[in-house]
């Protein structure tokens, strides 16, 4: 179902989610999650926008069956530490590859998926300073290696 | 039918937060 205009900041969650459906479900449940309690906020008034939620929230619910039996679904302090260290897993091998001074797609891709991980750990309560800083920094530093090899220069 | 449509409106929304805190709950 095509996401509606005023949803637009939950697309890259969903993409996510979309991408992690058969490699790490847990993380696909909890991006969707994240993107239901957003989407909910940004505007569950509009009928295109209400029907979208409801369809999402049948596939949560769904998923939630298929991953009963789970820890990572039915204990939120199991299910937090996975998307955690995941995302922190992440950051850790497009901060590697930058301090190598080694620039692609797929570390550019790393920090931003990083980021947007650590805005899905929001569902479990308030972010830690610290992952407030490797939220800031990796999206900081996706967007400026993009622009770098975009524009042909060599990231510093 | 503008009331109408808003009271519908109204209660798909609070169904839906209804579901999401069940949901939640059973985590």
């Amino acid at each position: 179902m095509a996401l509606p205009p005023q949803l637009k900041s939950i697309q890259h969650h969903l993409r996510t989610a979309q991408e992690h459906e058969k490699r790490d479900p847990v993380v696909a449940y909890y991006c969707r999650l994240y993107a239901m309690q957003t989407g909910m906020k940004l505007d569950s008034k509009t009928p295109e926008c209400r029907k979208f939620l409801v369809k999402l929230m049948d596939q949560l619910e769904t998923m939630k069956k298929e991953l009963a039996d789970n820890d990572s679904i039915t204990q939120e302090v199991v299910g937090n530490a996975h998307i955690e260290n995941y995302a922190l897993k992440m950051f850790l091998y497009a901060d590697n590859e930058d301090r190598s001074g080694r620039f692609h797609k797929n570390m550019i891709k790393s920090f931003y998926t990083s980021s947007l991980l650590l805005d899905v750990l929001s569902v479990f309560g308030e972010l830690s300073e610290e992952n407030i800083q490797h939220r800031k920094y990796a999206r900081w530093k996706a967007t400026y290696i993009h622009n770098c090899l975009k524009n042909g220069e060599n990231p510093q | 039918t503008g009331s109408v449509g808003t009271s519908v409106a109204s209660a798909e929304q609070d169904e839906l937060s209804s579901r999401l805190a069940k949901l939640r709950d059973q985590m």
